[in-house]
Order: C-alpha cells, then sequence, then structure tokens
C-alpha cells in the first residue's frame, strides 16, 4: 500500500 | 498603482480555467519581473506556480510588489464575461480592497469593466528549488489529458515508468488494469506532435489520477506538455504559456511506507 505524501514533506517554506 | 494590459486576454481565460478547479483562494503576486501566483489545493498534495512574464504584457506598470487574494472561482466568473478576442487590462491601486478588470473588444466599441472584492488570504510559499530531474518527458498535451482521462476509467492512480524504451502509464482497478506505452517518436511532421525522452536514469513513480486529471485542464494553454519525474520527489508537469512564461504543476507522489 502506498501512501499519499504531501507536497510541504518535499520542500520548506519560506 | 497596478495596470497590466494584455492584448491576447484569452490566455488569461485559459490560466483562470486550468487552476480554478485545483485551488480556491489565491495571492497573485504583481512585481516588475511579472504576474505570479503559487497556491497549493486545499489537502497540500499539489502546488500550482504560475508565471506571466511582465514583457509579455503590452503595458506593465507595477510601481511597488503587490499581493492581491482572490476567489479563483469569482476570478473565472469575471473573466468568462471577456470575450475571447477582447483585451484585458488589470488595475488596481496600491492598498486598495479592489482589483478591476477591464475588458476591451478588439475593435473598441465595447469597454467593460468588472470589479472584485480582493480577499486576505493566508498563504504558505514553498521554496522550490531548480532540480536535474531523472528524466523529462515531453508529448503533445492533448496526447497526456488522453491518457489520464482513459486510465481514470479504469483506476485510481497512475504509475509512471520511463526506461529507454519509452514512458509507461499504468493503473489498475477493481475491473482490470491498462498499460499504454509511448516511444520517442521525433520523425513527425510536426515538432508539437513529438513525444521526446531525456532520461539520465529509469525512473517510476506513482500518482494520483485525480490531480492529473485536473492539471491537463491545462491543456488550451499549450500544444505540448513536459513532465519532469526523479524518484521520490513531486513530478512536475508544464504548459508553457507561448513567449510568457508557464503553468506548472508540482504533485507529491505516493510513496511505501
Amino acid at each position: 500500500n502506498r501512501n499519499q505524501k504531501s507536497i510541504k514533506s518535499f520542500y520548506s517554506t519560506v | 498603482m497596478l495596470e497590466l494590459r494584455l492584448v491576447q486576454g484569452s490566455l488569461l481565460k485559459k490560466v483562470l480555467e486550468s487552476i480554478k478547479e485545483l485551488v480556491t483562494d489565491a495571492n497573485f503576486d504583481c512585481s516588475s519581473t511579472g504576474f505570479s501566483l503559487q497556491a497549493m489545493d486545499s489537502s497540500h498534495v499539489a502546488l500550482v506556480a504560475l508565471l506571466l512574464r511582465s514583457e509579455g504584457f503590452e503595458h506593465y506598470r507595477c510601481d511597488r510588489n503587490m499581493s492581491m487574494g482572490m476567489n479563483l472561482n469569482n476570478m473565472a466568473k469575471m473573466l468568462k464575461c471577456a470575450g475571447n478576442d477582447d483585451i484585458i487590462t488589470i488595475k488596481a491601486d496600491d492598498g486598495g480592497d479592489t482589483v478591476t478588470f477591464m475588458f476591451e473588444s478588439p475593435t473598441q466599441d465595447k469597454i467593460s469593466d468588472f470589479e472584485m472584492k480582493l480577499m486576505d488570504i493566508d498563504s504558505e510559499h514553498l521554496g522550490i528549488p531548480e532540480a536535474e530531474y531523472h528524466a523529462i518527458v515531453k508529448m503533445p498535451s492533448s496526447e497526456f489529458a488522453r491518457i489520464c482521462r482513459d486510465l481514470s476509467s479504469i483506476g485510481d492512480t497512475v504509475v509512471i515508468s520511463v526506461t529507454k524504451e519509452g514512458v509507461k502509464f499504468s493503473t489498475k482497478g477493481d475491473i482490470g488494469s491498462a498499460n499504454i506505452v509511448c516511444r520517442q517518436n521525433t520523425s513527425v511532421d510536426k515538432p508539437e506532435e513529438a513525444t521526446v525522452i531525456d532520461m539520465n536514469e529509469p525512473v517510476s513513480l506513482t500518482f494520483a489520477l485525480r490531480y492529473m486529471n485536473s492539471f491537463t485542464k491545462a491543456t488550451p494553454l499549450s500544444n505540448t506538455v513536459s513532465i519532469s519525474l526523479s524518484n521520490e520527489l513531486p513530478v512536475v508537469v508544464e504548459y508553457k504559456i507561448a513567449e510568457m512564461g508557464y503553468v506548472r504543476f508540482y504533485l507529491a507522489p505516493k510513496i511505501e511506507e
């Protein structure tokens, strides 16, 4: 089973 | 004071149609570089980045950087009132709480202005560094839209795999499974009909088709789409906007826990 990641887990907030 | 005059007003209409399903409210940022937007969908799975460069406008005045919060559905409603051949001018005063869209018919015999209320939107801005991707696939945007639509009638997710054989789109669902392979074909008559695969390393990623289908609303903006893939990273689905900029959609992959 694959889980949907959040886009926020790949990039940092600026 | 902000005043942006876009001769090809239909571009702005198409941009709104391409992003309003994904994002409800967003801040449009205006600077000397251009008119831009970055926004995530409500589940924070996908992100859209829009850039319309200042050089692409016939007249571009932006006295100081401005961020204007807009409800995209309302903005789309207003832009739908512009004719496809109309010139669109976006106007706003510094510190004002409204934006005005002015539509001029090509023969200048009909001039409309629509004023829309702005809103305060708290939005997070993500820093997206330039990256080297394992593979970049460029293909006709209509073909990509067709593949996403076809596969979503079978399954909920798509596995996109790039090898030296080509790019494979696969899905599985209750009724069965499907695989669509597109090979590189650079010998077509028109360059926009070519599928070009630029691969450094094989890559395979799984994505929710619902989002991919939403991205394909941008198909009218460009004859071609480019899909940039790296293992374990969000995919970038880019539609170039002729001589002006781009709409890029970023989608986080589904990853085995």
